[in-house]
């Protein structure tokens, strides 16, 4: 059969796949599952750009059906797309966690999660320990970070401190964390980052119909979030999905309907139709996870859930 | 549940999928 070629970035490899012209979004998405080992694939999706706007491969729809970037080969990110509600409860596989660790991390570092000063150097010693493993003064001679890119360029910018000022506060807090192993180290870093207050929040910039007043609206695990332009921490507004009646789009706009069906109707408009899409499929798959945890586990993933635990234990023996 | 009516329009009903996970 004729073929046509993918690469797929992940967040620590780059791999290349043939495909076959008749391929569906899932034919790719599985074999880069496969590839992987990946079994907990509901997080993930393949990513792409097209005019600026990020999209995700759907699955049902034909690979070259789909508005993708005509290039050869076609590139896509493997990324995580929704969020667990507790990342100690339900990323159950190493390579689920090590994969939402890259991403949180890399957002961390670029900014796009907002970070204190102090939680970015206690975040920075787990990634330390993780790489490093136990932390060794013969071994690990003054300099050993200098390789490293551990803090924001904001963080590093809003103190007058050297570069080795900064190694000797990370090394303090990472000679702590002795006899944390690499898939500790890195539910531990998880297990902060998730109560930042930008964690797994997507934002899209709105208007609202009235006054024409721009806010952000969030989407997370828990909900549809409205902020003002300039605070992504705390949102005005909250609609927990089991608060929500309905969601719906037509062109630019988008309309919330609370279960309460005296509660006010949220009515706004976003940038592009396109954008409403996008904000209609993270709803719906935030939704169909919350409440696939508030349901009894398949089998599959009771299954997982006890191999995890046979695995950790396996693993603090060996350690 | 969801529905797309036409190219340009979309609807999920949140009441809808919770009824037929049940």
């Amino acid at each position: 059969p004729k073929t046509f070629k993918v690469q797929v970035i992940t967040m620590d490899a780059e791999m290349e796949f043939s495909c076959e012209m008749k391929w569906k979004g899932k034919d790719l998405f599985d074999l880069v599952c496969r590839t992987l080992g990946l079994r907990e694939t509901w997080f993930f999706g393949l990513q792409y750009t097209i005019k600026g706007v990020c999209a995700w491969l759907k699955m049902e729809k034909k690979v070259l059906e789909q508005e993708i970037p005509k290039e050869d080969p076609v590139k896509f990110h493997f990324l995580a797309k929704f969020y667990p509600e507790k990342v100690e409860e339900e990323l159950l596989q190493e390579i689920t966690q090590h994969l939402f660790f890259l991403q949180v991390k890399k957002q961390i570092l670029d900014e796009e999660i907002y970070c204190s000063p102090e939680v970015t150097v206690l975040l920075a010693s787990y990634a330390v320990q993780a790489k490093y493993g136990d932390y060794d003064p013969a071994f690990h001679k003054p300099g050993f970070l200098a390789q490293d890119e551990l803090l924001p360029k904001r963080v590093l910018k809003q103190y007058q401190m050297t570069v080795h000022m900064w190694e000797e506060k990370i090394t303090a807090w990472y000679a702590e964390h002795r006899g944390i192993a690499r898939d500790e180290a890195e539910m531990n870093y998880l297990k902060i980052a998730q109560d930042l207050a930008m964690y797994g929040v997507n934002y899209f910039s709105i208007e609202q119909n009235k006054n024409h007043t721009d806010l952000l609206l969030g989407v997370d695990a828990k909900g549809i979030h409205v902020y003002s332009i300039d605070n992504r921490f705390s949102p005005n507004k909250s609609f927990e999905w089991s608060a929500i009646r309905n969601i719906s789009y037509s062109e630019k706009e988008l309309t919330i309907k609370p279960l309460d069906k005296k509660a006010e109707v949220f009515k706004f408009f976003s940038s592009q139709l396109k954008v409403n899409k996008l904000i209609l499929q993270l709803c719906i798959g935030n939704h169909d996870l919350f409440m696939k945890r508030r349901r009894v586990d398949s089998i599959e993933i009771q299954q997982m859930k006890a191999q995890a635990k046979e695995e950790k234990a396996r693993k603090k023996m060996e350690h | 549940y969801f529905a797309r009516k036409a190219n340009h329009k979309g609807s999920y009903s949140l009441v809808d999928a919770l009824k037929s996970k049940v």
